[in-house]
């Protein structure tokens, strides 16, 4: 992979959201990441809706927690994905209102990627941001900085947060993946987190997918 | 926030105590390193919760110890009167290997009613002292447990006493954070819990802080008046621990393309 690589700076990355008090970061690592696909794919960026996935995905638990595989497979079943303007974010389960007239985006297919990070830094590069979840030692009271907990403060096997890679790089010689989080822009650095690269800290490398747009 | 339907497999879920013996002796002995035979606690009750993934299980438990009467009141750590501590412990066993994530005991104020003995697991009814808690740890675990050890600097950060204007200092930043936040509480007496709560995340904090071989910096953020409890319900995902949903097909790497 390219030494560096940064999706914001290429216009593929939304702007930060922000999930409220609801458990539904993975709605948000999903399209995220399909927000990516189809900029990449079809050359618009538009902000998609988290809401349709927490009110219309009937396999995930809305605000009590999902997962990315089954976010991807609720939008090729529902016909795509409106925009965050028609279907805004409430924080809250609602009635599926989903108008497939106003989907505006569609994927084909999902694919899960590889636990190398190596590897995920090149898919990155050449393909865009990808979904990954985490275990969010410490993010409650992270500031700013690239955060590397010691292994077993923060374990691969407890994962509990899903965000989005949008980008990899060094700072002063120490690896970092770049990643957008749901939680804000009034939560660590301009609501992005920075997490160490190379170690498979925190199990960044472990539930890596994608969209996949045709 | 509502309460999460507890279900079988690595979600959490209450225990008997049998299953919980063998963590809470270890946590247990971790509270009691370095101390001489007839100082040391006993527990009197412990109850709990397991979450299993993967190849551990991570324990959370309440705990009631038992202090052995001082008769030094130059060393003695409590006064006399407070004797008896209420600690949670998160006991992370991987592979029969166990570790003490967290420990948080804080002196009980009242007298324990109903609390049954470590064997029957009973649960005691006991009304925790409000205020910081000092002892709110990250702790090390024992050398031969893990691989990795913190035990050269964890024991300085939990023996540290903490400055004398330390609840002065505390109620100025959590008066900023209040104002920078626009919290409101609805009462005193939460914005009294709110206030310890803060100032026990703070110590988490400054733990989470030494513990990083990064370059992050922890502190004050919007999340600082949340128990870890509150936090992990309300913004966190545990469906992510379970087994992932559907099967997807694997991605061919960009450079076999």
């Amino acid at each position: 992979p390219p030494p560096e690589w940064d999706w914001r700076k290429k216009g593929a990355v939304t702007k930060v959201k922000d999930q409220g008090m609801c458990g539904s970061c993975w709605a948000f690592s999903v399209t995220g990441n399909v927000e990516g696909q189809w900029f990449l794919k079809q050359g618009t960026l538009l902000s998609l809706s988290e809401q349709e996935l927490l009110d219309c995905d009937k396999v995930d638990k809305g605000c009590m927690g999902g997962l990315p595989s089954n976010a991807y497979s609720a939008i090729k079943t529902l016909g795509g994905l409106e925009t965050e303007d028609d279907y805004s974010y409430r924080g809250h389960l609602q009635t599926c209102s989903f108008n497939a007239e106003k989907a505006k985006v569609y994927i084909n297919d999902s694919v899960e990627l590889s636990q190398n990070e190596q590897k995920l830094a090149a898919w990155l590069a050449e393909k865009g941001p990808i979904s990954v979840a985490i275990n969010a030692f410490g993010m409650q009271f992270y500031r700013h900085g690239i955060s590397h907990p010691l292994r077993p403060l923060c374990s691969p096997w407890l994962i509990d947060h899903a965000v989005l890679l949008v980008g990899y790089g060094n700072r002063s010689a120490t690896p970092f993946w770049a990643i957008k989080n749901s939680w804000g822009t009034d939560w660590g650095e301009e609501g992005y987190y920075y997490l160490y690269r190379g170690s498979g800290a925190c199990g960044v490398n472990i539930m890596a997918s994608s969209a996949v747009v045709n | 926030a509502p309460k999460k339907p507890r279900a079988a497999g690595p979600q959490a879920r209450e225990l008997a105590s049998p299953e919980l013996l063998a963590p809470a002796r270890f946590a247990l002995e971790m509270y009691n390193r370095g101390r001489a035979a007839g100082t040391r606690a006993a527990l009197r009750a412990v109850r709990g919760r397991v979450r299993r993934a993967g190849r551990g299980s991570l324990y959370s438990l309440k705990a009631t110890l038992v202090e052995p009467p001082c008769n030094d009141p130059t060393v003695c750590q409590l006064p006399i009167s407070k004797k008896t501590l209420l600690c949670s412990f998160e006991v992370l066993d991987e592979l029969g290997k166990h570790m003490l994530l967290r420990r948080d005991c804080g002196p009980v104020d009242t007298k324990v009613t109903g609390a049954g003995t470590a064997q029957d697991a009973g649960r005691a009814q006991v009304t925790p002292h409000v205020g910081f808690s000092p002892n709110s740890s990250l702790l090390e675990p024992s050398p031969d447990d893990t691989n990795e050890t913190f035990s050269s600097f964890l024991p300085l950060l939990n023996k540290d006493p903490l400055p004398q204007d330390f609840s002065v200092k505390m109620a100025s930043i959590f008066k900023e954070f209040v104002t920078t936040y626009n919290r409101t509480y609805d009462t005193k007496e939460e914005a009294r819990w709110r206030m310890s709560v803060f100032a026990n995340n703070m110590v988490r904090a400054q733990k989470i802080q030494a513990l990083d071989t990064g370059t992050a910096r922890y502190g004050v953020t919007k999340f600082s008046d949340l128990t870890e409890e509150e936090f992990r319900t309300i913004y966190l995902n545990p469906l992510l621990q379970e087994e992932p949903g559907r099967k997807m097909r694997l991605a061919k790497s960009v450079s076999s393309l």
